[in-house]
């Protein structure tokens, strides 16, 4: 059995209404240490991986590994309508393992509204361990996320592809739209601390600005995120979800490659 | 040109 409650403002909410314009089902594993969180966009692009360990909840209780396939679209349709600061809990069975049912409790406790959502069939993925894939990078960049916000914003400006490139101290943003074209250099200052840009091999990679602008998105529930680059390979975003937390999510985007 | 790959073109599906 699982069970799990949270509040309405809770960053995971935050964190599943940031990613729905990527995906709309996932595939969610919950085991007695958290919940893993894995969703691929409908063309096959872009994959999230979302780990939020069980102290991050105000309840987290699950005697049995379970995995599930979850309309995360309905489900977030359905909580946006409740109080702000009302309470969610998330119930699975064993007994029943067609649905889960989720409690909305407002903040008087004098209210409390029912649904089950009916679970859906997933392919499931299997992914190496992410860390291990991060550690053989060409290149990293770790980088405050309103930075890579506002370069995020610059290059949406042109309607197209960026090649993101390392260079001497530093990485380039380069797009080229039908209107034009736009250059973002982005240095290893000397003294900043929030600021790590490591080379270990020269690399450029190609991909679709419009993804971009969704992994943007997300990174704004993060101080900094990490962008880890090599040839040929996804491109990765990592951010930790929050200030004090273990939740991260990673974000991995298939680059464009010679036809 | 260039085409999209796709995360399958990397990762194996279990």
């Amino acid at each position: 059995m699982l069970e799990l409650k949270l509040v309405k403002e809770s960053l995971f909410l935050n964190v599943l209404e940031a990613i729905l314009d990527l995906v709309a089902v996932a595939s969610v594993s919950c085991s007695s240490t958290g919940l893993k969180l894995q969703a691929m966009d409908a063309k096959g692009v872009a994959f999230i991986s979302l780990l939020i360990p069980a102290k991050e909840f105000q309840f987290y209780h699950c005697d049995k590994d379970l995995s599930m396939g979850i309309a995360i679209g309905d489900m977030v349709e359905a909580i946006r309508s409740a109080d702000k600061d009302g309470t969610i809990t998330i119930k699975a069975s064993d007994e029943n393992f067609r649905n889960i049912t989720v409690s909305i409790e407002s903040p008087e406790c004098n209210e409390t509204t029912s649904f089950s959502l009916l679970l859906v069939t997933l392919k499931r993925f299997c992914i190496p361990e992410l860390q291990g894939l991060l550690k053989k990078y060409d290149a990293c960049v770790q980088m405050p996320s309103v930075d890579f916000m506002r370069i995020c914003k610059y290059l949406s400006n042109v309607d197209g592809d960026v090649d993101i490139s390392t260079i001497d101290k530093g990485i380039r943003f380069f797009a080229l739209g039908k209107c034009g074209c736009l250059n973002v250099k982005y240095m290893q200052p000397e003294k900043a601390t929030d600021i790590d840009i490591s080379v270990q091999a020269p690399v450029s990679l190609t991909l679709d600005l419009k993804y971009m602008n969704s992994f943007a998105k997300v990174s704004a529930l993060s101080n900094q995120v990490k962008l880890c680059l090599s040839k040929g390979q996804p491109l990765v975003v990592q951010c930790k979800i929050g200030q004090k937390t273990k939740s991260r999510i990673i974000y991995l985007l298939a680059p464009k490659i010679k036809g | 040109g260039r085409k999209q790959s796709t995360i399958t073109n990397f990762f194996v599906r279990a």
